[in-house]
């Protein structure tokens, strides 16, 4: 229930000063997804794997991680629509480690990184906080996920 | 800059003492519609001039990255259960980077339009300029940042958000032979990207994970055409039963977690 939370606390009006945040008076409260929104969404690409190539080719640093708790955008739906990139593999799938435990499994292709987490839902910083630190701070260094 | 210092958090309400500085605001990114975006900057503990910048972005589409990312993900504090105060993230990311949440498109969050259509004529296409824009006009806000190592982070819709921002800057980036964003890459999570094969993926995750049965699988498979703009009734009915029938009172967005009441 922690998105309750948010809607308590940043309905506060001494917190929306002190973000400097609601300055024209918003004519509705602050809420954590707007319904208008989401019901209204015109232009949606079918598929955003045309500008991955694209982005691959660019040489930018990709990586693609899933939380494998998650119903919603689950693993094998992420993983479904990798493999029609059909990217070369440069490290073959292994468990990476968090701990002593396993924190999920990855494998390096030419120019994109995949990684499940253990035990996480949609997200995977809120179930597996630890996990997720150990995966921001190895994309940042660019280095693959620990092997033990 | 002036309007940097007009932006600076001196502290939120009910924030315990911490040592790296926020700063939060507006930026327009189209003045003859009134669109502006607010952003929440949580700076790295130490020395956050010399590390990234990530900007981070929640989906939806719709939904906000104070509300998810900043405020029960990746962001520095937790909000208690009353609202009244917050506390420590025990695994914040802004000690390895400086943090930029922003909430996009307009009309999420504190984000809002002068034009009150903008909230029915978003879209894919409109979400990434705005965001170009956005952060074109905070790096000038905030120079200290051109030129800094850049990544863009997110998850679930913004599977969408996340890449169509990158190839914007890339694009933008090519008419510059010293681009003030230095962009470098970019990390998303559980992230819609192939509505065919996320679909597939995702009856698939269904079936495996004993949430449905044999024979709503195989009725999804017999009735779904997932390449189809629209979703017939014998689908809609297969898909629905699932859900109402075969899945339980669960959180699927963490289907071993118990449900929010």
């Amino acid at each position: 229930c922690t998105e309750n939370y948010a809607e308590k606390y940043y309905n506060r009006p001494d917190v929306q000063k002190a973000l400097h945040a609601n300055i024209t008076g918003i004519p509705y409260k602050w809420t954590a997804c707007s319904d208008i929104l989401i019901k209204n969404w015109n232009d949606s690409e079918d598929s955003v794997l045309p500008t991955y190539k694209e982005l691959i080719k660019a040489g930018l640093r990709i990586w693609v991680f899933s939380g494998d708790t998650d119903s919603v955008v689950p693993v094998t739906a992420t993983r479904f629509s990798l493999s029609h990139l059909n990217l070369p593999i440069k490290t073959p799938w292994y468990p990476w480690y968090s701990g002593n435990q396993v924190g999920g499994w990855t494998e390096v292709y030419q120019g994109l990184t995949f990684a499940t987490v253990r035990g996480a839902g949609h997200e995977v910083p809120l179930f597996q906080p630890k996990r997720a630190y150990i995966l921001f701070k190895s994309f940042l260094a660019g280095r693959e996920l620990p092997k033990s | 800059t002036k309007q940097q210092e007009l932006d600076r958090i001196s502290a939120l309400p009910g924030q315990p003492p911490v040592k790296f500085q926020q700063f939060s605001g507006y930026v327009t990114v189209n003045d003859n519609h009134g669109r502006a975006l607010f952003y929440w900057l949580t700076e790295a503990t130490t020395t956050p001039e010399k590390k990234p910048l990530v900007l981070w972005l929640n989906g939806g589409p719709g939904c906000s990255s104070v509300a998810y990312g900043a405020s029960e993900e990746i962001g520095p504090f937790r909000i208690n259960r009353t609202g009244s105060s917050l506390y420590l993230n025990k695994y914040p990311w802004n000690t390895e980077a400086n943090l930029l949440f922003l909430e996009s498109p307009a009309g999420v969050g504190f984000s809002y339009t002068n034009t009150s259509s903008n909230l029915k004529d978003s879209g894919d296409k409109r979400t990434a300029q705005d965001a170009l824009i956005f952060l074109i006009r905070w790096m000038s806000r905030f120079p200290q940042y051109k030129y800094r190592e850049f990544y863009i982070a997110g998850e679930s819709y913004a599977g969408h958000y996340v890449p169509q921002l990158a190839k914007k800057i890339i694009d933008y980036n090519k008419s510059y032979s010293r681009p003030i964003i230095n962009f470098k890459g970019f990390i998303v999570g559980n992230a819609v990207t192939d509505n065919y094969y996320d679909s597939i993926g995702t009856v698939t995750f269904w079936w495996t994970h004993s949430m449905i049965s044999d024979q709503t699988y195989k009725s999804i498979l017999k009735y779904c055409n997932f390449t189809a703009e629209n979703s017939s009734k014998e689908c809609d009915e297969a898909v629905n039963y699932a859900m109402n029938h075969e899945f339980g009172d669960i959180d699927q967005y963490s289907i071993y977690t118990p449900f929010c009441m």
